[in-house]
């Protein structure tokens, strides 16, 4: 199959169109659970790698002249399946992975030794992990247990992979599903709960600020982004759950603005599919003013958060539906990947 | 979205809700 056959393009929809870069297929894996990036620094030379993740090993796999990938490093996790990669934004050499059976039971750091280029793993957390998210300055938030039990915990990455320093952040009494950092404002982290409840806290204090209702139209909200601005808190929100509506379908994103002071809230604006297209949100990303998700139908859409209409659609291939999608750490790139293993990599203009 | 709906706005929201926070 040519890149020109599997490039869609829907330039009639926006001024942004997705053009095929290149494919990698895994071999050796059958079953995809996560794509992500990560910069990887070897030998004076800091490159742009892809990592992919089945459930048994993660790789990663390096540029090639001509648009072409080589698997450079396989770290085998055999006894606990692979869930998630966990992008850490702002680290180099390093990569989180979250593992466990139906949720997370453990948060792993997979590394290079700089000594005799071995590869290593370092175990990070351990128990019933509900929500995790990698942070700005090497840290990693995530919650564990439900309710009063639950453990809400900052810890520091060193670059050999160890942990520096561990925080405790005050629990909400109602179990966490999703952070996100606030950017304009560095010391404050969200959450959405099981009960739908907008958390504030301050990373300094550990204390929470705030806690506001996103509203009884959106079941289960989890939290992409957020940001402050002119004195309120936006965020974007994602409603698996959510119930179809009349006047405005079913939206994959929606940005909501909150009075932090009040606690009152208000819809900004709603990202649904173009006219005469369907297929409800499975799972998405957010970054920048782009948001991207997997629907139903096994087709991939995006969003320009700022114009705030669909810039592209990618319908399923011939080699089959759309299964995860993923914003490159630059978020000029796509990365979509299917459940046989491969991932093709779209630039973004 | 207007002052009215979401009541009074403060630019300086998150230390002032730190502030309050504190013990």
């Amino acid at each position: 199959t040519t890149a020109e056959q599997l490039a869609v393009a829907l330039s009639d929809l926006g001024d942004r169109s997705l053009h095929l870069a290149s494919k990698l297929k895994n071999p050796s894996s059958s079953c995809a659970v996560d794509v992500s990036t990560v910069w990887w620094e070897s030998a004076g030379c800091t490159e742009l790698c892809i990592l992919t993740a089945c459930e048994t090993s993660v790789s990663l796999w390096k540029p090639l002249a001509s648009s072409q990938w080589r698997k450079a490093y396989t770290w085998h996790l055999a006894e606990i399946p692979v869930i998630q990669i966990v992008p850490l934004p702002d680290v180099c050499n390093l990569v989180c992975v979250a593992l466990g059976e139906l949720e997370i039971g453990e948060i792993r750091l997979l590394l290079c030794s700089s000594e005799d280029g071995s590869l290593k793993q370092s175990l990070m957390r351990t128990g019933n992990i509900k929500a995790v998210l990698g942070l700005t300055n090497r840290r990693l938030v995530s919650s564990s247990g439900a309710l009063q039990d639950q453990q809400i915990e900052i810890i520091s990455v060193l670059e050999a992979g160890r942990s520096k320093e561990r925080q405790s952040l005050m629990p909400p009494e109602e179990t966490i599903l999703a952070f996100a950092e606030v950017e304009g404002i560095r010391d404050a982290l969200v959450g959405t709960t099981a009960m739908n409840n907008l958390v504030i806290w301050n990373l300094k204090t550990g204390q929470i600020l705030k806690k506001m209702h996103v509203g009884y139209s959106y079941p289960a909200s989890i939290c992409h982004r957020a940001y402050s601005d002119s004195g309120l808190l936006f965020v974007v929100l994602s409603h698996p759950h959510a119930k179809e509506n009349e006047s405005c379908g079913n939206p994959a994103f929606r940005v909501r603005a909150f009075n932090p002071r009040t606690a009152r809230s208000t819809g900004v604006m709603f990202f649904s599919l173009p006219p005469g297209h369907s297929g409800r949100y499975l799972e998405g990303e957010v970054k920048g003013g782009s948001a991207a998700a997997v629907l139903t139908s096994g087709t991939i859409a995006v969003w320009d958060l700022f114009l705030g209409q669909c810039t592209a659609l990618l319908p399923p291939n011939t080699d089959g539906k759309w299964s995860l999608v993923r914003w490159s750490v630059t978020d000029s790139c796509l990365l979509a990947g299917q459940k046989d293993g491969s991932v093709y990599m779209y630039h973004y203009s | 979205c207007s002052e009215s709906d979401l009541g009074p706005i403060s630019l300086n929201w998150f230390e002032e809700l730190s502030t309050e926070a504190l013990p």
